[in-house]
């Protein structure tokens, strides 16, 4: 059983949006 | 076939064929009869003229054509015929077949920067001491193998006319039977340009040379002249082993027709991708070919390392330059920092490297396992490009520790 990829709209990117990948 | 590769392909010393070096080639003389004409000499009839071109046409047992030079007076004046060879040739002998005396004192040098610096190759007088500050028939040895020696050998008066002056560039050298180990002897048969200055003739008491004519009404006994038919220069066109012939340019210049991956006009250095080891001359045993470097179809420029030349045992020095598809090394041999090795392609093949393509929150860096793709995970992270939780971990809401425990 393979864990599903990450959700990237499940994170909280407040203080981090310059993490953020363009979509 | 091509002589410079043997019926498998292997390359092999080639060569230039032996000739006439000076054959159909034009001699700059500083003097020359005819102009003005005299009773023997008119430039403007061709019947009485004697210009320098004689010096290099064809000659016939039956008809020998000479130049000569204007009738000169009294104290020793220096004719020169200098002959360009336009190109750098392996030079075996010089010699002068005279229709006048021989001179009492002459001197041979060579160019071998097109004229612009000259050396002596070889000195003849019957006073070599007084005329030339050399002694008669020195012995070159191993230390003075590019000394001019002074001879008097072929300055006898006689025979009036027929005479020679010949010089073997080689003969009693100490490393002509070693030529191809002997850069010293290799550079001493190098020339460009070989130039003859007659010194003196065999003077005013004797015979030789004096002008019998009476062009100049009345002209006192010391009046002499120098003629030559006869100007050859045998040797081969310089091209160090890569080539068979010369022919000539677009621009109508003489150049060695270069194999074995060299070029230039003596094909003197390698062409541009073969620097995988240094330039050689081509030997009786080795071709020494321009290698080409070894950068998996990656990259079109490499240049030669020393360093690394030595460090393999004198077998590989090229570096590739600006290795392409993602590649890297100095033969383009594995993958740039980002991308990973494809194993199921060739490394020469286009796509052999593949980007990492680290995920932007799972991976702790951009940079993967260049064999096997594996990106750095985050603690609980997961997959090849860290794109997943691991087992017994959930997706949090933080980009920075996107996997925790899962309760």
């Amino acid at each position: 059983d393979v864990m599903p990829t990450f959700d990237m709209t499940l994170f909280d990117w407040t203080d981090y949006e310059d993490l953020r990948p363009d979509m | 076939p091509d002589p410079c590769y043997d019926e498998k392909g292997v390359p092999r010393r080639c060569i230039p064929e032996f000739v006439n070096a000076a054959f159909g080639k034009e001699v700059q003389a500083s003097s020359t009869c005819g102009k003005p004409a005299t009773r023997h000499c008119d430039a403007s009839d061709p019947r009485k003229a004697h210009p320098a071109s004689y010096l290099t046409d064809l000659n016939t047992a039956a008809n020998m054509t000479c130049w000569r030079s204007e009738t000169l007076h009294q104290s020793p004046q220096n004719v020169t015929l200098t002959l360009s060879l336009a190109k750098k040739f392996e030079v075996i002998y010089v010699s002068l077949q005279f229709c006048s005396p021989r001179p009492e004192s002459a001197a041979v040098f060579k160019s071998m920067d097109y004229g612009k610096t000259w050396v002596p190759y070889q000195y003849y007088s019957s006073q070599c001491r007084k005329i030339y500050g050399k002694p008669n028939k020195a012995t070159v040895t191993k230390q003075n193998e590019q000394e001019a020696l002074c001879t008097d050998g072929h300055t006898d008066l006689y025979p009036l006319t027929g005479g020679l002056i010949a010089f073997s560039t080689l003969d009693g050298r100490p490393s002509a039977q070693d030529f191809d180990n002997s850069p010293v002897l290799q550079d001493w048969v190098t020339a460009t340009d070989i130039r003859v200055i007659f010194s003196r003739p065999h003077l005013f008491r004797e015979l030789g040379g004096r002008d019998h004519e009476d062009e100049d009404g009345g002209a006192s006994s010391s009046s002499y002249y120098y003629a030559v038919g006869e100007f050859q220069v045998g040797g081969r066109c310089k091209c160090h082993g890569h080539a068979s012939r010369c022919t000539k340019d677009k621009e109508g210049k003489l150049v060695c027709d270069c194999k074995h991956n060299t070029e230039g006009p003596e094909c003197d250095r390698c062409k541009p991708f073969h620097y995988d080891r240094p330039w050689q001359r081509a030997t009786a045993r080795e071709a020494n070919e321009c290698l080409a470097c070894n950068c998996n179809l990656h990259a079109r420029r490499c240049r030669f390392n020393m360093e690394l030349y030595k460090l393999s045992g004198r077998k590989s020095g090229g570096v590739c330059l600006n290795c392409r598809h993602n590649t890297a090394g100095r033969h383009c041999h594995y993958c740039k920092e980002g991308f990973y090795r494809d194993m199921s392609k060739s490394i020469t093949d286009r796509k052999a490297c593949k980007a990492c393509d680290c995920h932007p929150v799972g991976a702790a860096g951009k940079t993967c396992n260049q064999t096997t793709g594996q990106c750095p995970c985050k603690d609980g992270v997961t997959g090849l490009t860290c794109n997943r939780c691991a087992k017994g971990y959930q997706q949090s809401r933080s980009p920075v520790a996107p996997c925790i425990i899962t309760l």
